[in-house]
């Protein structure tokens, strides 16, 4: 029923496929609903953001932006030689373009805010990653970064010590404690028999990797495959296929639109777009919560080549396409009615060291670790998320090693897949694969990793130094994965999507951008100067008060504290006195009659007088 | 500090340090960032500020105009030295280029 007046629209069939129905990204019975992502913001890590374009401007974020190649908070891109700085725009186009106002096209999540950080377009350094992955991370809710290390079939890289620390803070004190989404794209590297295992932001467990599918469905010749891979979703594929049309920059060669944008790039900020939806119809899902929510609901589709195979838990997936194709409208179904998921458990083996040769194919060197009860009891860890093995390897030829990882249950994971560009002489030394195969599986049971030398070499060459498994999961049992996914298919109808439904959700925590609860030097040294105030002043005080009862006999009777009067404690007036000995009344009831604290006080009843002033009155009070 | 705005301001293609320190004097923000100043000044350096978000990290490089006075292996050698014999500093890291592209 929603028809735009943006001229491009018809054109965008990643969002209503005309020509072949069903093939696109199923969101416009969500936007019938009012879900546009509106109260969320996306912020694109990339070359900049043209803001000022139409499609942008309105819903640009400015409180969310920064230039960190330019140290200013315009993310204005820089026009270069090249024509090529539109990158990060036509992504935020992607997005957040706004809707009927005639100028170009529509967003996924076209109610949201759109943010950018400028970081490409300059030499990049780890700590600028990092600032970037937690920049103004209480306003930006999803982080979308179409980029990576080199798709050249040879590079194995990843985030650094400074961006893993960065990933990981995100997702614990971005966005209030909910955790920042990071969505990476998964590479352009197949037509050099790249692999996405070799990407190490492919490989955290903080991201969601995102690969993509031409209009048909198929792995475009630029997609790489591997076992991290979460999911997939629209983008373009050869000459004969259509690309994504979306916002473009309006500087150099510009016009405002294109109808050519295409790669993993393209498919990365159209999830991000769609978790924008479902974080407009439940804010308080956790990064862990959306990562489900994709595998729970991502569509596995007829592909022959894909290579399905289906885990213990129910969940197909493919090295292809990861769990499947992302659909707007169970995405957003599931969100509105999903509930938090256990803390996240995990267990690591030691490092295994095994110094042992690794043959040549068909030959294998197979290696194992099982994982006990007892080894689980500890984290309570029941059913599994992300698996990882980090290993080191000596190799000459690093792209002629195949390494396989088996879960319990049997499933296989490519998770080093063979590169004929990797002649790297150095092998691996502590990388980290990943695999999200055996997500749901239990976590009991006993893991391989078969590795062989697929090259042409003579005789093997490679060693298996060490490696350590770490697995990644929940308290979750397999009975609760099949109750959880019955409760998404009861909700796929649409029947809670609408503003009546809505399941409670925690505030989140407040978490100041700077440390300002903690004690500075200054303030800890007026502490000390006021508490060393406070221990002479109790001194001298417990020293006068002393002195004084040794100026006042007793008369060998013991000293008592009088009892003071009613009348002086309800108007406020009963001092603080030192023990008188008022013999008389000592034992007898207390009197009526005015306070004995006229002792202690001056003429005026007012100002104390000093001990040695009593002694003429001494027959009067003791 | 070397720039109003912390370790954003810095020209990358520069020598510069990452380093994670303990707290040598309690959990307070600004005994971090004094003893930062300190160590950063005993390297041969200038802090540049925290790293974003990131407690204990911060960014470490060469006072202005002194990159071109030393050679850079001198202010290398010398950073290195520093920062990997002092007990407080858990882990550094001289910030190299790294390649990343658009997909």
């Amino acid at each position: 029923s929603l028809n735009f007046n943006d001229p491009k629209f018809p054109q965008q069939w990643h969002l209503n496929n005309r020509r072949s129905p069903g093939r696109d990204i199923n969101v416009t019975g969500v936007w019938e609903r009012n879900v546009t992502g509106r109260g969320v913001t996306v912020v694109v890590v990339d070359d900049g953001v043209e803001h000022t374009v139409l499609d942008i401007a309105p819903n640009y974020s400015p409180e969310g932006s920064y230039d960190l190649n330019s140290n200013d908070p315009d993310p204005m891109p820089h026009p270069d030689v090249e024509n090529g700085n539109h990158h990060g725009t036509r992504c935020a186009g992607e997005i957040a373009a706004v809707p009927n106002n005639s100028f170009c096209a529509v967003g996924v999540a076209y109610g949201s805010r759109i943010a950018g950080i400028r970081v490409l377009d300059g030499p990049l350094t780890d700590s600028m990653e990092a600032v970037a992955f937690n920049k103004h991370y209480q306003i930006n809710d999803i982080y979308s970064c179409s980029w990576g290390p080199d798709d050249d079939g040879k590079t194995v890289d990843g985030p650094h010590q400074l961006g893993k620390a960065a990933l990981q803070h995100g997702v614990m004190a971005g966005r209030k404690g909910f955790g920042s989404i990071f969505v990476v794209a998964s590479g352009n590297g197949g037509q050099h028999n790249d692999n996405c295992n070799y990407d190490g932001y492919a490989n955290s467990i903080y991201t969601v990797t995102i690969g993509a599918v031409d209009e048909e469905g198929r792995m475009p010749f630029y997609a790489e495959e591997c076992a991290s891979m979460l999911a997939v979703t629209f983008s373009g594929g050869d000459k004969m296929l259509r690309g994504i049309v979306t916002t473009d920059w309006d500087l150099q060669k510009g016009t405002g639109c294109t109808e050519g944008h295409t790669g993993t790039s393209a498919a990365a900020p159209l999830a991000a777009g769609m978790i924008a939806l479902m974080l407009q119809a439940r804010p308080c899902l956790t990064w862990r919560d959306v990562q489900h929510i994709i595998v729970f609901t991502a569509a596995q589709y007829e592909d022959r080549r894909a290579d399905w195979v289906t885990n213990e838990a129910g969940f197909s997936h493919s090295h292809q396409h990861g769990f499947g194709l992302l659909n707007a409208w169970r995405l957003v179904n599931a969100a509105k009615v999903w509930t938090s998921v256990p803390y996240l458990a995990s267990y690591a083996s030691p490092v295994v060291k095994e110094n042992r040769a690794i043959p040549l194919a068909p030959h294998t060197l197979e290696v194992s670790w099982n994982v006990s009860r007892t080894d689980l009891e500890m984290s309570g860890l029941k059913t599994l998320e992300h698996v990882a093995v980090t290993v080191s390897i000596t190799h000459p030829r690093r792209g002629s090693l195949e390494l396989r990882l088996f879960c319990p249950s049997g499933m296989m994971s490519l998770i080093g897949a063979p590169r004929s560009m990797d002649s790297d002489p150095n092998g691996f030394n502590d990388w980290t694969f990943s695999t999200v195969r055996c997500w749901g599986e239990r976590a009991k049971g006993t893991y391989r990793l078969v590795v062989r030398d697929v090259g042409d070499e003579v005789a093997p060459a490679g060693v298996l130094l060490h490696w350590r498994l770490t697995l990644y999961g929940s308290v979750w049992s397999p009975v609760d994965i099949r109750e959880r996914q019955r409760l998404l298919e009861n909700a796929m109808s649409g029947k809670y999507l609408h503003d009546g439904f809505s399941l409670p959700c925690p505030p989140g925590l407040e978490i100041p951008p700077e440390d300002s609860h903690t004690l500075t030097p200054n303030t800890l040294k007026t502490l000390v100067l006021v508490g060393c105030f406070s221990i002479f002043w109790t001194v001298y005080y417990l020293l006068e008060v002393y002195l004084s009862q040794r100026s006042v006999p007793c008369r060998g009777r013991p000293c008592r504290w009088p009892q003071r009067g009613r009348r002086a404690r309800e108007e406020g007036t009963d001092l603080e006195s030192v023990p008188l000995c008022n013999g008389k009344d000592a034992d007898g009831p207390e009197p009526e009659g005015p306070p004995s604290t006229a002792t202690l006080l001056g003429p005026d009843g007012l100002v104390p007088q000093a001990p040695d002033l009593l002694r003429g009155a001494e027959e009067q009070v003791c | 500090r070397a720039g109003p705005s912390g370790p954003e301001g810095q020209g990358p293609g520069a020598l510069s340090w990452a380093v994670h320190l303990d707290s040598p004097g309690g959990p307070g923000q600004e005994a971090l960032e004094q003893w930062a100043d300190t160590l950063a000044q005993a390297a041969g350096l200038v802090n540049a500020g925290r790293i974003g978000e990131l407690r204990g990290h911060y960014l470490f490089v060469p006072p202005a105009g002194a990159q071109q006075a030393r050679q850079a292996e001198t202010v290398r050698q010398q950073a290195e030295a520093v920062l990997g014999a002092h007990e407080t500093v858990r882990w550094h890291s001289e910030q190299r280029l790294l390649r990343r592209t658009k997909r």
